[in-house]
């Protein structure tokens, strides 16, 4: 910078071309940081799979400014408990601490398997931890579905408000429609729960308006 | 905007391309595979005071004659962005989440002088 040049960019000396490029990397790191307000790169110790990294780009639509600012996530689930009935399952979210920021969508993608009997009930709840620890489970949705494949089911955003932690626990309960359930084998599972059809959580967040939460408040 | 070519002394856009594999952050940042980041550079002399870049009107190009012949000049003026876009970020979190992230003004897309 020459001394006393009054304004930054104005006649600033002209840089040798490997010290400027140095200089715009370092200004990069920089500025991507601060553009997702990070203040050092995340070190990934558990990268998703390759194909539900590719299935997941493919829902978000890559390169695609939205109209909304905000953030867009997919969190796949790590499974907690697949207890003996087949139809039960526990799935747990690791969601960074939510920023001054709001859920408007939310929607949890299932994989069903081809041994779908029929027209099976989907029941979702929430389970959270209380203060002292005390646990409780909230009803959030239930979906019911006759195809194998993948299908997203729609949850409430107010159901979902983040925990301190950012760890979100979902219970998946099913039950065959009546009458069938002659249909279903013990044992017989009809959910996907590993691997790269593993289920995942697909959110839509925005900043919050500056004074949002005064006017509510209010 | 002119981008600035070597002996480019007045106010222009430089250009540069940041591959995320050069910054060695391909593995958290999934798309895209890179980025301009482009810095406005040069000379403001007292007549491109006030004018938009190339894009100046009619208007503007007289009134920086007016300045010109104006034998004050007005005051310092800088090579500033003067557009700018945003850029959609699709990277992991450290919980291994893919985040879809609009960066808002993070390419300068002109210059100009303030």
């Amino acid at each position: 910078q020459e001394a006393g040049s009054v304004c930054p960019s104005c006649g600033s000396p002209t840089l040798a071309p490997q010290t400027e490029r140095a200089l715009v990397l370092e200004l990069a790191k920089q500025q991507i940081l601060e553009g997702l307000h990070l203040t050092s790169r995340p070190v990934i110790t558990h990268p998703p799979p390759q194909a539900a990294l590719t299935r997941a780009l493919r829902r978000l639509q890559p390169g695609s400014v939205s109209p909304v600012k905000g953030e867009e996530v997919i969190s796949f689930a790590t499974i907690t408990d697949s207890s003996a009935s087949t139809c039960s399952s526990m799935f747990t979210f690791h969601l960074s601490t939510p920023r001054a920021h709001r859920l408007y969508h939310a929607r949890l993608w299932l994989h069903m398997l081809p041994t779908l009997p029929g027209t099976l009930y989907l029941r979702i709840s929430r389970w959270s931890t209380r203060k002292r620890r005390r646990v409780s489970r909230t009803f959030l949705a239930e979906h019911q579905m006759n195809t194998p494949g993948w299908h997203a089911l729609t949850l409430p955003p107010s159901g979902l408000k983040g925990e301190e932690s950012g760890v979100l626990k979902l219970q998946v309960d099913c039950r065959p429609l009546e009458g069938n359930s002659t249909a279903v084998q013990p044992q017989q599972r009809f959910l996907d729960t590993e691997g790269d059809q593993r289920p995942f959580l697909e959110l839509k967040i925005r900043a919050n308006e500056p004074g949002a939460g005064r006017a509510r408040r209010r | 905007t002119p981008t600035c070519e070597p002996e480019t002394p007045l106010c222009c856009r430089r250009d540069h391309y940041v591959d995320f594999q050069e910054l060695g952050w391909r593995d958290w940042i999934l798309q895209p595979e890179g980025y301009q980041l482009n810095y406005c550079n040069g000379q403001c002399p007292p007549h491109l005071a006030g004018s938009p870049g190339i894009a100046a009107s009619f208007h503007s190009a007289v009134f920086s004659l007016l300045k010109a012949n104006n034998p004050w000049p007005l005051g310092i003026s800088c090579c500033v962005p003067t557009a700018k876009r945003s850029l959609s970020l699709l990277h992991l979190d450290r919980n291994g989440n893919v985040v879809k992230t609009d960066v808002p003004d993070m390419v300068v897309e002109a210059c100009g002088c303030s």
